[in-house]
């Protein structure tokens, strides 16, 4: 669980970091999943 | 220092991007992916996804692959510019009725001279 | 992405405990992590922006993630 909490929070600061000028929000959902595809990878 | 998260950052992932058992979505997985015709005895028969539990797909928006997705620092690779052909031609093959204008190309090729 | 974060995961998958990675590679594992999710982001963006949504869900990143995983 940790370790899960610890992957979501890195990609979901980089989403938002990433993202942030967008004006679109990306839900905790579809960060959750690029965390599985990118650490699937 | 290490890896895991600080006692402020452990509260904002709770926070922000926590997935809940009160959530429609509360795991997402990505399968292994299978071909049909190599169905090896090793995966034996697909998993079904857990209640709650969204499996991505690589083929629910097969529809959208005809064409080059936008892109932002990665350009699109030559293998995927190859499986946007393929699709294109699936599409395309998808619409076709009587005549396949893949196998009359491809039978433009065909010298049967050249078959023993 | 934080290199003892990248450290953990990656030998969580190395099958011989004993293996070790150099700061080089776990610097450059780190920044590929990066580009990737980057990407991944921003394209799941775009996808939304396509159909007018304020919100990117995961049939967003579903319709880019085919040809993302080809450019990696």
């Amino acid at each position: 669980q940790r370790l899960k909490a610890a992957v979501h929070y890195t990609v979901g600061r980089l989403c938002a970091e990433a993202t942030q000028d967008s004006g679109v929000q990306l839900s905790k959902q579809t960060v959750a999943a690029i965390a599985e595809v990118t650490f699937r990878q | 220092k290490d890896w895991f998260l600080s006692e402020e950052e452990f509260k904002l992932w709770n926070r922000l991007y926590r997935l809940r058992d009160s959530d429609e979505i509360k795991e997402i997985t990505l399968p292994q992916v299978q071909f049909l015709s190599l169905q090896n005895e090793e995966n034996g028969l697909t998993q079904e996804p857990s209640r709650g539990t969204h499996q991505l797909s690589l083929s629910e928006w097969r529809l959208w692959q005809d064409h080059p997705l936008p892109t932002y620092q990665v350009d699109h690779s030559d293998r995927c510019h190859h499986f946007i052909s393929i699709m294109q031609m699936i599409e395309g093959m998808r619409h076709e009725e009587g005549e396949c204008s893949y196998e009359l190309n491809i039978k433009s090729y065909l010298q049967m001279e050249d078959v023993s | 992405v934080p290199q003892e974060l990248v450290s953990k995961l990656l030998h969580l998958h190395f099958k011989d405990d004993k293996t070790r990675v150099s700061g080089d590679a776990l610097l450059l594992t780190a920044e590929l992590l990066k580009v990737f999710v980057v990407e991944a982001a921003i394209r799941s963006v775009r996808q939304a922006q396509a159909e007018d949504l304020a919100c990117v869900d995961v049939d967003q990143l579903e319709k880019v993630l085919p040809q993302l995983l080809l450019d990696f």
